[in-house]
């Protein structure tokens, strides 16, 4: 069996050109993520990895990461991030350049904004099935709580409420204000 | 395999005693009370402790930790809902068609769940959690945070990630107390929710509102006490009718009961086959045994 496995493993896959990304916005760029459901390998080291490009002024929108530390190094360009810890500090806020690193702990709160068209990022997460949560947008958690329970957590009305619900209709890559 | 081993000594224990929580923050409709996470119990066990009370028509607002709960309800009624990250919202009304625009988004929320006393709530690591006292009894949970479990990859203070208001972390009061290297990393505990340290402009493009919409996302609009909230005309919520809330608690044991008599009675009505199912599969294992002594992960189908 052996020679079945593990002589026959599956020992690199491409992120970075992919055709078939698991978001992808015209106006806003693209992620793709690979787990170790695609390539198993990575089941054993317990690590994965999301290869992102934002265009200029497109958004991230805030999310974290729910089961996985993330160590996201730039490969092009350059984007302002912001992260939050869970006092509602922000731990960073600042610009991060063609090869540099941040780290971004686990249910940390990030949001990231490009500043260039060719902004692009590999994130390693320390998971093999790594899952992010957005905080806004329309798979978010905030959009999923019952409307009454966003109003009364969020001391709003109930239209507030709604508008922040459902007035962004993007999943996590949100384009820059203008191409909307 | 899902727990890290505590460090050398940590478990050398002359004495245990008996513990209470030695802390307590109130809120507008309720009040948490925690356990020091740093007693030397509880840093063996790898776990955190607290015990929440909310008063009738209090809102827990929706929070996730960085390590899975277990939650006990020792007392009181009412319901809650977990938010599991990417999955469908099931519950839907007909959207209202408005003269002269188009349908308002109506409501679609994940399912919401009834608790009870005597219940216990899994939450697993950071998937948000709220939970509502809609009756009169005050609801009284008690929570167990396990800060060893291997799907925390932080250090062991257990945290909670707020989505809203601008209450103080319970737990992270203790490293402020005692000057802790917790208080510094986490840049003190002033209050907030995860969503407060972000700029105006990026909280007004991520989620398309104005600004006093994003005021009241950082909590800068809310003086109400705490992480629990009251709800005075009471919450509304989506459930489908099949849902009995206010059912009655005998009602449900009966059933309960019935259910459990029903199961029994099946068992009892099939005694032979059984016995036979047992015989067959003792019988099969030796074949198995006998024939195929190295593959034992067949066995297990």
């Amino acid at each position: 069996g052996l020679e079945e496995t593990l002589c026959t493993l599956k020992l690199r896959h491409n992120i970075g050109q992919s055709t078939s990304p698991d978001a992808y916005n015209p106006q806003a760029g693209r992620l793709k993520t690979l787990t170790s459901l695609d390539f198993p390998i990575l089941r054993w080291l317990g690590l994965a990895a999301e290869h992102g490009s934002i265009y200029k002024n497109a958004m991230f929108v805030p999310y974290y990461n729910v089961n996985a530390n993330s160590i996201l190094y730039v490969l092009n360009g350059s984007a302002w991030f912001q992260v939050v810890d869970c006092s509602g500090n922000a731990v960073f806020n600042g610009e991060l350049n063609e090869g540099q690193v941040l780290t971004i702990p686990q249910n940390y709160a990030v949001a990231i904004k490009s500043l260039d068209d060719n902004f692009s990022y590999v994130a390693f997460k320390t998971n093999d099935i790594p899952q992010i949560a957005a905080l806004a947008g329309l798979t978010s958690s905030i959009r999923a709580l019952p409307l009454d329970v966003v109003a009364h957590a969020f001391n709003l009305d109930r239209d507030q409420a709604r508008q922040l619900k459902n007035n962004n209709p993007y999943k996590f890559l949100v384009p820059p204000p203008q191409s909307q | 395999t899902f727990r890290q081993q505590p460090q050398q000594n940590e478990c050398q224990f002359q004495r245990l005693n008996a513990l209470e929580p030695d802390n307590s923050v109130k809120s507008e409709a309720g009040t948490i009370e925690t356990w020091n996470p740093n007693n030397d119990q509880l840093r063996c066990a790898g776990v955190a402790l607290s015990r929440c009370t909310i008063q009738r028509n209090g809102l827990r607002r929706p929070f996730y930790t960085n390590a899975p709960q277990e939650i006990y309800i020792q007392q009181g009624r009412g319901i809650f809902g977990l938010i599991f990250p990417g999955c469908r919202e099931t519950y839907e009304e007909p959207q209202e068609q408005e003269q002269g625009q188009g349908p308002r988004p109506q409501d679609r929320h994940q399912k919401v769940e009834h608790f009870r006393e005597g219940d216990i709530i899994a939450v697993p690591t950071g998937v948000p959690f709220w939970m509502y006292n809609n009756e009169q009894t005050p609801v009284i949970a008690i929570t167990l945070i396990d800060t060893t479990n291997l799907d925390n990859q932080l250090d062991q203070i257990p945290r909670r990630f707020y989505l809203s208001g601008n209450q103080e972390q319970e737990f992270l009061q203790y490293q402020q107390k005692e000057g802790g290297q917790g208080q510094q990393q986490e840049g003190g505990n002033e209050g907030g929710n995860v969503l407060s340290g972000f700029n105006d402009e990026f909280l007004e493009e991520a989620f398309s509102v104005d600004r006093e919409i994003v005021r009241n996302i950082k909590g800068k609009n809310d003086d109400r006490e705490g992480s629990i909230v009251e709800v005075k005309e009471g919450l509304k919520v989506i459930s489908p009718p099949t849902l009995r809330p206010r059912q009655g608690r005998e009602e449900e044991e009966e059933e309960e009961e019935e259910e459990e008599e029903r199961r029994g009675d099946r068992r009892r009505h099939r005694p032979h086959h059984h016995e036979e199912e047992e015989e067959e599969e003792e019988w099969s294992h030796q074949v198995r045994r006998v024939r195929r002594p190295h593959h034992h992960r067949e066995d297990r189908n």
